[in-house]
């Protein structure tokens, strides 16, 4: 089973597209997924057709111990579950400030899923607080979206600093990807942000490069993943290319665990 | 003097462009201008081309009181000067859980700037924790900038129930207005969303929509405001019509302070 945390604290670079769509695209080659929404705005949650207001529990329940993920789970296609996301959320850091093994709380609740997922993947926050450390410390890998501006490798380096700490005083590893995100081919410096991060993260970054598609922002708004909206669209080829990339690094994660 | 809050809490909808835009715009009309970053990721900063990283204080030694703004501030044009922000920030809400009187700490940090502006702005981060919360209860107005897809008057929504606390527990009223965003005139449902927006915040809305580009995100790589980067830009000329409309407002509220 192989666990991914969608993970950059930057606001709006693309994460809960990147997990809405790169899930669906798993779920269709056959893998079984899990899409576990761990941020309070829900927006993976909402860009998949579930009602936030309506949820009597969700994630936060989960992670408090106080449901179980089989009967939290929305199941949203073949082989396509969502562990959505709630307001509640946001008292996950206030109630746990200071409480030892705060930063465990995924990691157990993963211990205590009883279906055998092919992908957990995790839709992380905007800040780099304790619900995105939960994510890296439960996860063995993280995607992180990188959209095209000149900041973006900035940030990066803080959200890696969290990554060597939990190296470090928690002996977990983190396999970590970039993924170029939002990508404007008519942008000046467009293509040499995407050359800095490349020759920043080398083989630690996706081919792909996904491209600024309206369709997926469009898709996001009838709560469908993006193939399901528009076939045709740029961003379905992209993501399920995407998704072919991350298969194809099954072999890879698989020698390194052994 | 009028203090106003950008703020909303979804990453990405341009609430440090419009911070540094409305912040130049409003200077090159000669107005005398203190923009106060209040995010741990300081975008705000690096966007008008200040080094982050070589700072030894910033707007969250100012909030603990260990510096004066004016030993804090950072001159960056006539009329315009920057508090600017550092990664301390993101120890702010830990270091206060739970102490009565954290959420007056940046309207204390008010009442001791010496200078006489004419507007403090204050570019939020992507959260609805306590930073966002001294910022409401700090200004006494808010600009919610709103980017154009289906869930973003979902989110809103939470910030205005702050709004709403605020005024109810700490008799504090903050006049709230909304600006679209990121506009993408191809895609659609842009224009019935930012109707959407329009009918539910009517006279609360701005005329001023700001469309999608490139230049302002090109001139943030430079650190320098559009205006500085491309006179020509579409996005010079609407941020500069927002300043007008900000402008045409001091007759309102005065009326309304008085
Ligand atoms: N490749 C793309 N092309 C066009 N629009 C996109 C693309 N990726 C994301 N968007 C849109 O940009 C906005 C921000 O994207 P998204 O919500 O995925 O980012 P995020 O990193 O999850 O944001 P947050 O930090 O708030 O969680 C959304 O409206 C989304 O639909
Ligand atoms: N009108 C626009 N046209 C093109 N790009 C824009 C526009 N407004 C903002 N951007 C770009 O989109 C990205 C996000 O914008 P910005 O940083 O202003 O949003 P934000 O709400 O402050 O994000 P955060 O939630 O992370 O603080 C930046 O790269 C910015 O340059
Ligand atoms: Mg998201
Ligand atoms: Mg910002």
């Amino acid at each position: 089973m192989r666990t991914i945390a969608i993970a950059n604290q930057k606001g709006g670079c693309g994460k809960t597209t990147t997990a809405i769509n790169l899930s669906a695209c798993l779920a269709r080659k056959g893998r079984d997924i899990l899409l576990i929404d761990l941020d309070p705005q829900a927006h993976a949650t909402m860009g998949l057709g579930v009602a936030v207001q309506d949820l009597k529990k969700g994630t936060y329940e989960v992670l408090m111990g106080s449901s179980s993920v089989t009967d939290t789970l929305k199941p949203i296609a073949e082989g396509f579950d969502l562990l959505p996301g709630t307001v509640m959320l946001s008292a996950f850091e206030q109630k746990l400030a200071g409480q030892p093994g705060r930063e465990d709380y995924l990691k157990n609740a993963f211990q205590k899923i009883e279906k055998a997922y092919d992908y957990i993947l995790v839709d992380c926050p905007p800040s780099i607080g304790l619900l995105t450390f939960n994510a890296l410390r439960a996860c063995n890998e993280a995607i992180i979206p990188i959209e095209g501006s000149f900041f973006s490798l900035w940030g990066v380096g803080r959200l890696l600093d969290m990554v060597e700490l939990i190296r470090e005083e928690l002996s977990h590893e983190v396999r970590v990807k970039a993924l170029c995100t939002m990508f404007d081919g008519r942008a000046k410096f467009s293509r040499e942000i995407a050359e800095d991060v490349m020759n920043n993260f080398k083989d630690r970054c996706f081919q792909t490069v996904i491209h600024v598609n309206v369709k997926l922002k469009e898709a996001a708004s009838f709560g469908l993943p993006v193939g399901e909206y528009d076939k045709r669209a740029r961003g379905f080829r992209e993501y399920r290319n995407l998704a072919t990339e991350v298969v194809e690094d099954e072999g890879e994660v698989r020698v390194e665990e052994a």
